[in-house]
């Protein structure tokens, strides 16, 4: 969605 | 092999309600500590993490690595035959293509025998760095989904704004504007009736109230809801499960960027 950061951008990948 | 009982089978329905809107398929991942899950929506927005630790079950025992791979929509049929004061006991074995689910009424003049087919999903999984919050605000679970569902009548995303005077919730939308205002509150009779907010420093983030809303499906599992917010972090939304620490439903939402 416009403007909405994803959560994966936070969160490392294991 | 996992062989895992709950005395109720509510927590189990009311978890399953609560996520299956937000996620289709995931991974219950069980260890010897006890079953956990870990999955992001769709859009990667929100990701849900549960964690059942092994003292909420008796007994519990797991003596392999086991991931059960569950379509939830199908998981919610079969829970579905469940009562939410029967006692829950899940089995499988060490690499099972099905989860067993039993469900004996208090009584045991019932019991419901299911057998759900389980898939492969292979899912990532995220490591949640450990954070030090600038606010955390503990309160009554249905008033902050009160909150979100009257805001959301009028915009599709919320600002909160943690500050000394309180916690602000502020959403503007084509009919108008709203804002509702919390204050600390200590209810000496009646302690679910509490506002608890821990603020090291003032926080203003925006979310969407979409998200928001489906999480407070998860009200119905705990009297209190805890919120945590740091600038530029995704906002934590946590629900506890049973009376013992650790055992609890958490949800992490990524904040809007840009304005």
């Amino acid at each position: 969605p416009k403007g909405q950061g994803s959560i994966m951008s936070f969160f490392n990948k294991k | 092999m996992l062989e895992a009982r709950l005395d109720q089978a509510e927590i189990l329905k009311k978890v399953v309600d609560a996520i299956k809107d937000l996620v289709q398929d995931c991974n219950f991942d069980c260890n010897d500590s006890g079953i956990a899950l870990q999955a992001m929506d769709n859009s990667h927005v929100a990701l849900v993490s549960m964690n059942l630790q092994a003292d909420s079950f008796a007994p519990y025992r797991c003596d392999r690595n086991i991931a059960l791979g569950v379509n939830l929509t199908s998981l919610t049929k079969v829970l579905r035959a469940a009562q939410n004061t029967d006692i829950l006991t899940l089995r499988a074995l060490d690499a099972p293509d099905s989860l067993n689910l039993v469900f004996e009424s208090q009584d045991k003049d019932r019991i419901s025998e299911y057998d759900l087919k389980l898939m492969d999903i292979d899912q990532e999984h995220l490591g949640i760095p450990e954070t030090e919050y600038a606010a955390t605000i503990k309160m009554p679970s249905v008033e902050f989904r009160r909150i979100c569902t009257d805001l959301m009548a009028l915009s599709e995303s919320v600002t909160i704004e943690a500050s000394k005077d309180g916690i602000k919730f502020t959403c503007s939308g084509d009919i108008g504007n709203g804002s509702v205002t919390l204050r600390q509150h200590t209810n000496v009779e009646n302690e679910k009736e509490n506002i608890e907010i821990e603020l090291s420093e003032p926080v203003a983030l925006t979310f969407s109230l979409k998200y928001l809303v489906n999480f407070c499906k998860a009200a119905g599992l705990s009297n209190t809801v805890t919120i945590c917010l740091s600038n530029e972090v995704p906002l934590l939304v946590s629900y506890a499960l049973t009376s013992k620490a650790g055992s609890n439903l958490r949800f992490y939402l990524a904040p809007k960027i840009g304005d």
